[in-house]
């Protein structure tokens, strides 16, 4: 396997105090083996590559760490500089916005995130802006009802922008808004502007992008489209809990400049969870 | 000239690239380009070919090889006993609603009765977005209560399309991932209980190197007859029906090019290859 390939090669370094450039070259290619595998951006990874070669070899060894460990960490560094960085939210009143392609699950983690902030003791609302997709705001509904949250649509409104303005007021007592979004791409550039015309209505605190973990190259153009158009600050990864590996999501976060918030790992409303970016990157790698 | 590995090596590595950068998974885009390494080593170019333009060639042919050439499922249903009796399946949201109600509306002005099965009853909202499709659509729908058991609600479907002599069943079925062992069971029971003549398994041109490892599960646990790619249009390179059909070496049937209606193209192997090639 991937992983076993990768545990070679870097047996291969374990215990030398000179690092010598055939042993690095040779664990980079089984690093770009496993992170291509994993969906990473093609681009990302070679960039990536030869980073981490140039780092392992110019750096100096430091004193009582193995070629092997000095490697690792470099490794470790580089990806955790891709995912790690942290996206903020706090438990205050605030309106979020999420955006995505269609079938990423967004209206599934917009009922997850009414659980998340009902869980913190905050008065949590969802808007079914989904004007396209047959029985969109039933499911939503259906969602919310579950755990006794209010939720607002109307299925026969095709205003998007009217929909979130009739669910604010109809949503006034509550401290957080949720707006789940009709799922769009890069290349439907009247749902493009459509998405930029109700974030500019909504002026919401978050824009978060919904991303499915087995998303493959196509990550980086359509993240890079979705933020130009709305301002993105963060991502939510769904699906975890299948075999994908989440690569996709690298280049959604550099596209985006911004972090992973949450992490969707099943079809229950509870399947939600923050961010661990050590567990991410173990997985990634095989 | 006779090539040696030398001089297609740097043609090939741009070419994995390619395919790698169409989404190719990069188990496959490995394997293909490995396979076409032994083809060419060893083989005549002429004067004129340059190392690239053999390579580029060669590649073209294999994947037109391992695309296929379709299937013709209008001739398949007009020559088969009825009820023809289709069942798809597929990961979660991958568009195999969509796709059930798409075919529908094809199969329809192709002459053809359809009658559908809302076999998703676990999602919410699933058969309220099935029965706002057919009744657009003017489609009989089957379908029982959200939490009844999926394999009653397709059995149903079948024993109505008998009754009324219907041409074809389309049977919807949730999404579920293959790595649940509770819901893959659940899918084989459906497809004991139903007895469909095909199995469509759907999956979405954006999904990477997943596409592969799920596309071999449920091969292995319901073994499908063919495949329907989907988001076509979101990812036009569609690199994944490349990674699937290599995997599973079943035919892909349709690709899903859109949300409307009409956004359903019987596969050609050529929508796929000249949007990689140029
Ligand atoms: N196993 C699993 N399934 C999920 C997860 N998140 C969403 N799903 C499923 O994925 C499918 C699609 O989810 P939706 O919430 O409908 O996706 P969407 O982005 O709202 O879709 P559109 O509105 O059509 O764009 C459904 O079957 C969900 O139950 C997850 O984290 N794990
Ligand atoms: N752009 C585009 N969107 C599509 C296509 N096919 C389906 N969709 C969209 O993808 C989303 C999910 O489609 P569904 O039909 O609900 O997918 P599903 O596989 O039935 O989902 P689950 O039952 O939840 O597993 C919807 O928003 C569809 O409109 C396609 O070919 N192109
Ligand atoms: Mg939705
Ligand atoms: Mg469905």
């Amino acid at each position: 396997t991937l992983s076993n390939s990768l545990k070679d090669a870097m047996k291969k370094l374990a215990g030398k105090t000179v690092i010598d450039r055939a042993a690095v070259d040779e664990l980079v290619r089984d690093l770009q083996r496993a992170l291509l595998s994993s969906d990473v951006n093609v681009k990302l990874v070679m960039e990536l590559s030869k980073q981490i070669k140039a780092r392992s070899l110019d750096e100096n060894l430091p004193k009582g760490i193995n070629a092997r460990e000095h490697v690792l960490r470099i490794v470790y560094q580089e990806l955790v500089n891709l995912v790690g960085k942290e996206a903020e939210f706090s438990l205050k009143p605030q309106k979020i916005l999420m955006a995505g392609l269609q079938g990423s699950g967004k209206t599934t983690t917009t009922g997850k995130l009414c659980r998340y902030f009902q869980r913190k003791g905050l008065k949590v609302g969802a808007i079914g802006a989904d004007n396209f997709r047959p029985g969109a705001y039933a499911q939503l509904e259906t969602l919310c009802k579950k755990i006794n949250v209010p939720s607002y649509g109307d299925p026969k409104e095709k205003d998007a922008v009217k929909i979130v303005k009739d669910g604010l007021a109809a949503l006034k007592d509550v401290d957080v808004v949720i707006v789940d979004t009709a799922g769009r791409h890069a290349l439907e550039d009247d749902l493009i502007d459509e998405i930029t015309e109700v974030n500019a209505y909504l002026k919401p605190d978050h824009r978060w992008l919904v991303i499915d973990a087995a998303l493959g190259q196509a990550a980086r153009d359509q993240a890079k489209r979705f933020h130009e158009a709305i301002g993105i600050d963060g991502v939510i990864v769904t699906k975890m809990d299948g075999t994908a590996k989440g690569g996709g999501a690298m280049s959604a976060v550099a596209e985006t400049q911004s972090g992973i918030v949450f992490i969707g790992n099943g079809e229950t409303i509870d399947d939600l969870e923050r961010f661990d970016p050590n567990g991410f990157i173990s997985r990634l790698l095989g | 000239f006779v090539l040696s590995e030398k001089d297609i090596e740097e043609s090939l590595f741009e070419l994995q690239m390619v395919l790698l950068e169409s989404d190719v998974a990069y188990p496959v885009a490995e394997a293909i380009t490995e396979h076409m390494k032994k083809e060419l080593v060893g083989t005549h170019r002429k004067l004129r070919e340059s190392a690239d333009d053999v390579v580029t060639d060669a590649l073209r042919h294999a994947i037109e090889k391992v695309l296929g050439e379709g299937f013709d499922l209008v001739s398949y249903i007009k020559n088969h006993e009825k009820p023809v009796k289709i069942l798809f399946t597929g990961v979660n949201g991958t568009g195999k609603t969509t796709s059930v109600a798409k075919i529908a509306h094809y199969l329809q002005s192709q002459g053809l009765s359809v009658v559908v099965g809302a076999g998703d009853t676990f999602r919410a909202g699933a058969i309220e977005q099935i029965r706002v499709h057919c009744e657009r659509l003017g489609i009989k729908l089957i379908a029982h209560q959200e939490g009844a058991d999926p394999s009653a609600v397709l059995y149903d479907t079948v024993e109505y399309a008998k009754a009324h002599k219907t041409d074809v069943v389309l049977a919807d079925s949730a999404g579920r991932f293959h790595n649940r062992v509770n819901l893959m069971n659940q899918l084989e029971k459906i497809k004991r209980v139903m007895k469909p003549d095909l199995v469509f398994y759907v999956d979405e041109a954006v999904a990477g190197n997943d596409a592969v490892i799920r596309a071999e599960e449920f091969e292995k646990t319901v073994s499908t007859d063919g495949v329907i790619l989907t988001k076509v249009d979101m990812d036009p390179k569609g690199g994944a029906a490349i990674s699937i059909a290599y995997t599973i070496g079943k035919p892909l049937v349709f690709l899903g090019v859109g949300q409307g209606y009409d956004d359903m193209k019987p596969f050609t192997p050529s929508l796929i290859i000249d949007e990689i090639f140029g």
